[in-house]
């Protein structure tokens, strides 16, 4: 995260490999399940044995002993509507909920997120000097209407996108974000609007950010969770 | 810190059994099993037994006539290398293999029997004459030879491959599957699924493709050439000597606008990273250095500062020109499109639907609405009367937004959806919704003081 700060958001999960390295990142919407994106997988069969989701601590590359850190392998990938790039990753077990570990809501079906609604993305990705390489970084965000982005954008953008509002300053997602939340704050609860997706600049001064929006979703993440 | 269980190769899951076998299991531990029988002349192999610790000492091997292997998930079969292997260690005196043979296809004489060739070789459990197979009794240089059956020709080599020779690698080896279980400077080799004398993440079931077998030389991290750790405390690792194929090997199909899988065929121009870092050429050394020389991995087409994916990362990848940023991703090269080519269309959410299309969009083939396997399904035609839920069409009875959909008949995947698109002109209207009472349960919420109290 570009422009952030070290901050606390226990549902946003990293993604390791077979090596124990951090690529991309998800979230926790179940005990068990966890949402990322497409393109940081292989397939939609991939075997990932192997491969874990770590949960529950705020530094990268936690010590051995660090008694907040779940590790949980992953047992299954399924992917999402073709256009969605979502993913959704089977955990082994569940994880335990704890203050460090909890679930994200998932919007109702179809929301809009009202414009301003203040948002949060969170990740162990690049801050390119702005923060510390080995924790966690929030930055806020905020939701820009979709009209005003597709003029910002000049059209390249689809009505399955949500945008956040351009800052002046660098603020955004980077490498090895990719995957996890934009978190909007709703009632008091933070809930799952969009999802990182790769191919955008970190952090673009003056241009709005663009996300998976979740919304569109949200029958899928159900229906898979039922039948799986 | 050499393991007895080195000179053993391990079939998981497996038991060898036999008619002529007496089921008498001692309870000890896998590596004091390996030891007995290593020490026992007689024995061959052994079942472990993990759920009792029981160990089975065996005389014979699954080549052994009148036995079989059968799958148990409780036992390990441990066989000695020698009966296994299909190549030889040095001059070959240690091969107890079954080819009877020699190298011009002639076939070997009995070693108990006499005729047509006189000769002083005597069978014993030491030299391991038996039936007509090569053998080296004599340290022969030429590795086993035997007797030939045919009167003029008395003996013959085999002509058996040494281990480094009898299976080339190519590229850089990443899909060696050969015996050679030794370092080019001798070491022995670690068993892949030991921790000692080196504790290491190559595990075997976290890499079910790189057959991490036993105790021999693999490439799981794309290194040079196979390598392994060694059971020299002092050595942690080092490269294995392998014959290289003269050709190359089957080279992938490349892509260039995209890439499939883990892109490791990706053969295009992008030179930045997701987020447009520029890449650093793989011919140089700065600011990043770095193994990847394009010399050393012809196959890889290391070439300018294009992303690649030289080692089974998770896509195409590079390192950067930033100096505080050595490598990323190059996620912005779009995947090549896997779904399969759409047959049907379907209006609204296709919950009118009627077709015959029976196939997913990635072209699994689609399980009977009726059937309970291999997924059981919990949307079936009695539920939904009103829906024409027939054989294997793909239908949408729950009206998904998604468009119809079918229960699989690959284990892996439950359901997915149909290789049907919407029909040309037919616009869903805009369908987001602006719910004015929202409630959310047991989620969202965090304790918004943690973070704070841990930075005091």
């Amino acid at each position: 995260i570009i422009g952030g700060h070290i901050g606390n958001s226990p549902w946003t999960v990293s993604i390791r490999n077979r090596k124990g390295i951090h690529f991309c990142g998800g979230s926790l919407v179940k005990e068990q399940w966890v949402i990322s994106t497409r393109q940081c997988f292989s397939s939609c069969d991939a075997d990932l044995s192997g491969y874990e989701v770590w949960l529950g601590t705020l530094f990268k590359n936690p010590g051995p002993n660090d008694p907040d850190k779940q590790a949980i392998p992953i047992l299954k990938i399924v992917c999402g509507p073709s256009e969605s790039l979502l993913v959704m990753l089977k955990l082994e077990r569940p994880a335990v909920l704890n203050p460090r570990v909890e679930l994200i809501c998932l919007p109702p079906e179809q929301y809009i997120v009202p414009e301003n609604t203040k948002c949060e993305i969170a990740g162990w990705g690049e801050t390119r000097g702005t923060g510390n390489e080995n924790m966690l970084h929030v930055a806020e965000l905020h939701v820009m209407n979709n009209q005003e982005c597709k003029v910002a954008l000049r059209g390249r953008m689809k009505e399955s996108d949500l945008c956040t509002q351009p800052l002046q300053i660098g603020v955004g997602a980077c490498e090895g974000d990719f995957g996890g939340p934009l978190a909007c704050l709703t009632h008091d609860c933070w809930v799952l609007e969009g999802v990182i997706t790769p191919s955008r600049v970190c952090a673009r001064k003056d241009k709005p950010a663009l996300f998976t929006r979740v919304s569109l979703y949200v029958d899928w993440i159900n229906k898979v969770m039922k039948l799986s | 810190q050499r393991s007895p269980l080195n000179d053993f190769q391990r079939l998981k899951a497996t038991e060898l059994v036999s008619v002529s076998l007496q089921k008498e299991e001692k309870s000890v531990g896998v590596e004091e099993c390996a030891r007995q029988c290593t020490t026992i002349l007689h024995c061959r192999a052994f079942n472990y037994n993990w759920q009792s610790h029981g160990c089975q000492l065996l005389r014979l091997t699954q080549h052994s006539p009148q036995t079989q292997l059968q799958r148990n998930v409780h036992y390990d079969l441990y066989q000695k290398k020698a009966y296994m292997r299909n190549c030889i260690v040095g001059d070959g005196s240690s091969y107890r293999g079954t080819q009877s043979v020699t190298e011009d296809r002639k076939t070997c004489q009995h070693w108990h029997l006499k005729v047509p060739h006189d000769h002083r070789h005597s069978p014993s459990a030491r030299n391991g004459l038996e039936e007509n197979y090569c053998r080296n009794p004599d340290n022969d240089q030429g590795g086993p030879w035997c007797y030939t059956v045919d009167p003029k020709i008395r003996y013959r080599s085999c002509g058996i491959k040494k281990c480094e020779d009898a299976e080339c690698m190519s590229c850089n080896g990443e899909d060696y599957q050969g015996f050679v279980d030794h370092t080019e400077s001798g070491k022995e080799c670690q068993c892949w699924d030991l921790q000692f004398p080196h504790k290491h993440p190559y595990q075997p079931n976290k890499y079910p493709d790189k057959d991490l077998r036993d105790n021999y030389c693999r490439n799981p991290d794309s290194s040079e050439r196979p390598w392994c750790y060694t059971t020299d405390p002092a050595t942690q690792r080092e490269y294995c000597h392998i014959q290289k194929c003269t050709e190359n090997g089957l080279r992938l199909a490349t892509t260039t606008g995209c890439f499939r899988l883990k892109g490791e065929d990706y053969r295009g121009k992008a030179n930045t990273t997701s987020t447009g870092a520029p890449c650093q050429r793989w011919d140089s050394q700065t600011p990043h250095q770095h193994s990847f020389l394009p010399e050393k991995y012809e196959c890889k087409d290391l070439k300018e500062n294009y992303c690649r994916n030289p080692d089974g990362s998770e896509a195409p990848w590079c390192f950067t020109t930033l100096r505080n940023l050595r490598m990323a991703f190059c996620f912005q090269i779009k995947r090549c499109a896997d779904d399969v080519e759409v047959e049907d269309c379907y209006y609204g959410n296709g919950e009118e639907y009627q077709g015959t299309v029976s196939k997913t969009r990635k072209g699994i083939t689609c399980q009977k609405w009726s059937e309970q396997s291999p997924d059981k399904p919990q949307i079936f035609p009695t539920i939904f009367p009103t829906v024409r839920l027939e054989k294997n069409y793909c239908r949408n009875p729950d009206n998904d937004s998604h468009g119809p959909w079918c229960y699989t008949m690959d284990p892996r995947t439950q359901f997915d959806y149909c290789a049907i698109k919407p029909c040309a002109g037919d616009k869903k209207p805009s369908i987001l919704l602006n719910p004015d009472n929202i409630v959310f349960e047991h989620c969202g919420r965090r304790d918004e003081r943690l973070y704070n109290r841990r930075s005091r």
